[in-house]
């Protein structure tokens, strides 16, 4: 493999906002881009990530290879980052080791790491991020993060309603209460403040806020936010990248016992 | 009370 990045900030972002979900991570490398999935600790949260080759300056990768890695590593290496560098990724062909090459041009430097990769034993588990669902969100993936931050505050569960008068984001707490309604707009000007709501059935769903406050690392990849959600089957919260690719979260929600 | 389910079951193995 032979990945190169033109500005290394955008693998720190990836691994930045999934790192405190899960603790490693196998990389699939093929011709068709990076893939990789893993399930937090608690076996609750699924994350899923596709970095496609339009997402590098050039991808190369002759045969598919498998790349373990502890994120807390990787994300201490990534601390190198910076906008004005690019970052190389090189596996061999017989993989024990990762090297990252940071090149800044303007200033004739040049950061070599290497990093020993770890064998996990993982399922790959189907996921579709084009599954059916009974209601599709699109909205700002700022107002998502505001809200959750807001509102998981006050109770471990938050909760996401769509109705025909739009989607509700409540919380209901020991000691206070708090709901925020939004409606669908269109913004020409800034369309990333931009909400569709399309529903075939109107939901109900409890989240562990625990877990949505793990989700919103993300936003940093996109501003926009795609949210899928059906009865009884885990959600989608999705931020896609402007050159393709993306990560999903997918979380079961909970259910009154 | 709430439940929380983990998230396995509901996918199946590639």
């Amino acid at each position: 493999l032979e990945a190169k990045f033109d500005d290394s900030t955008i693998f720190k972002k990836i691994i930045d906002s999934f790192k405190d979900s899960v603790s490693q991570i196998n990389f699939m490398c093929s011709e068709s881009g990076i893939e990789a999935q893993a399930i937090d600790d608690s076996r609750v949260l699924l994350v899923s990530l596709s970095i496609p080759p339009s997402c590098f300056e050039t991808y190369r990768c002759d045969r598919p290879t498998t790349v373990g890695v502890y994120l807390s590593s990787l994300s201490k290496l990534l601390k190198s980052a910076s906008s004005s560098a690019t970052l190389t990724l090189y596996v061999e062909d017989q993989p024990d080791e990762l090297l990252l090459l940071f090149e800044e041009s303007k200033a004739s430097k040049s950061m070599e790491y290497k990093m020993k990769l770890v064998d996990i034993t993982a399922d790959m588990l189907e996921v579709d991020s084009d599954m059916k669902s009974d209601v599709s969100v699109e909205m700002s993936g700022v107002e998502f993060t505001k809200i959750v931050r807001d509102l998981t505050q006050l109770s471990d569960s938050f909760t996401v309603s769509v109705g025909k008068d739009g989607i509700v984001f409540s919380v209901d707490g020991e000691t206070a209460s708090g709901k925020v309604l939004l409606q669908p707009k269109e913004d020409l000007a800034n369309p990333e403040n931009n909400l569709s709501i399309s529903m075939t059935k109107t939901i109900d769903l409890s989240f562990a806020s625990k877990y949505l406050l793990d989700i919103i690392k993300a936003s940093t990849l996109s501003n926009m936010i795609s949210l899928k959600f059906s009865e009884e089957t885990p959600a989608l919260f999705e931020f896609k990248m402007e050159k393709g690719g993306g990560i999903g979260f997918y979380l079961a929600p909970k259910y009154d016992e | 009370a709430q439940n929380q389910p983990v998230i396995s079951p509901f996918f199946k193995k590639k």
